[in-house]
């Protein structure tokens, strides 16, 4: 089905490639987690989970950087971009050195009557934000792809969750947040992120 | 359909983000071509086909870089890869300036007595990589994948051709090679190539 196509797409052209510790000079995400921690001076207090936080909202709509989401719209938005991640290089399938390029995030929180800021590796699934866009156009092809969105997303979700919970090497460095985010009465994402840390 | 998702997936992800011209600052690719025979001092003659090339091959199977394949292991490897073609930066699905890097090749042929070299802008792509990728592994899902792979690939290539033709604004910037590169009374692929240019 197509969720599962997608989710294979994700998992061996993504998750495989920057998440394990290679032999080479490559690094894995834990690494370059505690170089980047290191080099930011960031305590281990203020990076809860240390792996990649994937967003996959229901309707495939992610923003090009988190802190563009709705809810950031206020004077003193809770989320920022933070810089300083280490590019991961590698050469695939005729392209020299593609960069894989992940994202950090400082989220200010309230702990204990003070401010701080927890950091976070996060992003949206790719993946679903292409799938939506392929439902756009006028054709009948996307008009039937935007029917069954919904169930597709569901199943990319599910069916990557069966790919990680399968890997060793890479499930205890990765998190899937599914969220239903057409739905008014629930939390906005970043504030699910935000709890999840 | 598994291919027709991919194809969907390759598209919107990739043709439909680095091909066309933009009117924002991110260049599309024709300009890029032309930026960088300015810059290498390429001729026109020398540069016959200024698309991207995306090399389909039955198996899924591509080198991490073209001059990787097979048919090179000799004493004058004809295609070298060719530094010089601009990067892309797009802020997409959480990621900032999420980069986007292409190939570009130069080959030496033999025209008229004398050697010259003949460019090009070629890849894998990645996507059947990928597919293959997820068909390696030990488990019955796996093992049905490697089952259909081959139609899987057809049919991504045949829903790719189909969505290319009908973007007017991409169509004349890409051209598709699907080979079966399993049967050895076929061309290699950059023999293939080559002859395309
Ligand atoms: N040659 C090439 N160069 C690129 O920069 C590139 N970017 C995407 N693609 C291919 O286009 C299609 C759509 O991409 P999308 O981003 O929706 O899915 C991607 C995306 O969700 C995730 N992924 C891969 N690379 C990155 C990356 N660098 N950053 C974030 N996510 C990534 O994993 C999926 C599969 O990737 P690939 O299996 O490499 O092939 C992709 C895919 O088939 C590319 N192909």
């Amino acid at each position: 089905d197509h969720g599962s196509a997608l989710a294979h797409s994700f998992y061996n052209g993504y998750l495989r490639i920057i998440l394990p510790a290679r032999g080479d000079y490559a690094k894995g995400l834990a690494q370059r987690i505690k170089d980047y921690m290191k080099e930011a001076k960031i305590n281990e207090d203020d990076f809860p989970v240390q792996k990649l936080i994937v967003l996959i909202p229901s309707s495939g709509n992610v923003f090009p950087l988190l802190s563009d989401e709705p809810s950031q719209a206020c004077a003193d938005p809770p989320v920022q971009y933070a810089e300083g991640l280490q590019d991961q290089l590698r050469s695939r399938a005729g392209i020299k050195e593609r960069v894989y390029r992940g994202a950090a995030y400082r989220i200010k929180v309230r702990r204990n009557g003070k401010i701080s800021f927890l950091y976070t590796i996060a992003e949206g699934a790719t993946t679903v934000l292409t799938l939506r866009e392929s439902c756009l156009t006028g054709t009948p092809e996307a008009e039937h792809l935007r029917k069954h969105k919904a169930d597709i997303v569901a199943n990319f979700y599910r069916a990557l969750q069966k790919l990680i919970d399968a890997d060793r090497e890479i499930k205890h460095l990765v998190d899937l947040l599914y969220y239903d985010d057409e739905d008014p009465t629930q939390p906005d994402v970043l504030s699910l992120l935000t709890d999840h840390l």
